[in-house]
């Protein structure tokens, strides 16, 4: 099944 | 300080009502352009981002930078005390640590006056990049709220593929599958009822629909939606206001 993706891993922190 | 005068209290109470059971702490990031906020949800799978520009307030006075550190329950329960139709007067001091709230009715002969603490809120700060999207899709918010009620009854998650003329949302789950196609269409005489769909490439992903139910309760902010979706990138939900926005976005599933 699909897993749930972080948001951390798109943008970075700033 | 800070002093911005909204004409319509409904504005702040829906744009609370829309994020607040996203997010509990929230700095609202105040200067010149505007009143705005960026905050993610505790397991960093959703991000809200709003702004309300300064022409949505008249009038609007901020000298400098002054982050209002709120707990949304908190002003939650002291936005319940103002109507709708209601003017509303924020007001803070430059280092604050209490936002004051005057809610007038139109007659203007009442006015009722509320202090709420602020908070210091470490809050991180994510640089999201300008993404050209394969597939951008407008809808009626009402839609999208009951597509993604109806589905959320049969499974976690909802696959969107959008495709040059239809949008579709499926999703499988114990008890059986469903899906929703909505064709692209004009409504002329209602523009608010049409569905468009801009196509770079067709995509398909899939999404948890506990967000996105979540996400709809900002359905009362706008007529319609904005779905902005790509491989691979969280999917952004889009919901105008007459001077600014609440922005959602969420990281996709991945992986089988």
């Amino acid at each position: 099944s699909q897993q749930q993706g972080r948001l951390d891993s798109f943008f970075q922190t700033i | 300080m800070l002093e911005a005068r909204l004409e319509q209290a409904g504005v702040l109470k829906k744009v609370v009502e829309a994020i607040k059971d996203l997010v509990q702490d929230c700095n609202f990031d105040c200067n010149d352009s505007g009143i705005a906020l960026q905050a993610m949800d505790n397991s960093h799978v959703a991000l809200v981002s709003m702004s309300l520009s300064h022409e949505g307030f008249s009038p609007y006075r901020c000298d400098r930078n002054i982050a209002l550190g709120i707990n949304l329950n908190s002003l939650t329960k002291v936005l319940r005390a103002a109507q709708n139709e209601d003017i509303l007067t924020l007001k803070a001091a430059d280092s604050p640590d209490s936002l004051n709230l005057v809610f007038e009715n139109t007659e203007r002969d009442r006015s009722s006056e509320y202090d709420i603490k602020l908070m210091d809120i470490d809050q991180e700060h994510l640089g999201i990049p300008d993404t050209d999207y394969s597939a951008t899709v407008v809808l009626p918010s009402a839609e999208f709220q009951r597509i993604c009620r109806d589905l959320s009854q049969l499974s976690e998650s909802v696959t969107i593929e959008a495709s040059k003329s239809s949008v579709k949302f499926s999703c499988s789950g114990d008890i059986g599958n469903g899906s929703v196609n909505l064709r692209q269409h004009q409504d002329l005489e209602k523009p608010d009822q049409s569905t468009s769909i801009e196509l770079v490439e067709p995509v398909s992903l899939t999404f948890s629909l506990k967000y996105l139910v979540n996400f709809c309760k900002a359905s009362a902010l706008s007529p319609t939606v904005k779905l902005s979706l790509s491989t691979d990138v969280p999917l952004l939900v889009e919901y105008k206001m007459e001077a600014g926005y609440v922005r959602f976005y969420l990281a996709p599933k991945i992986g089988d």
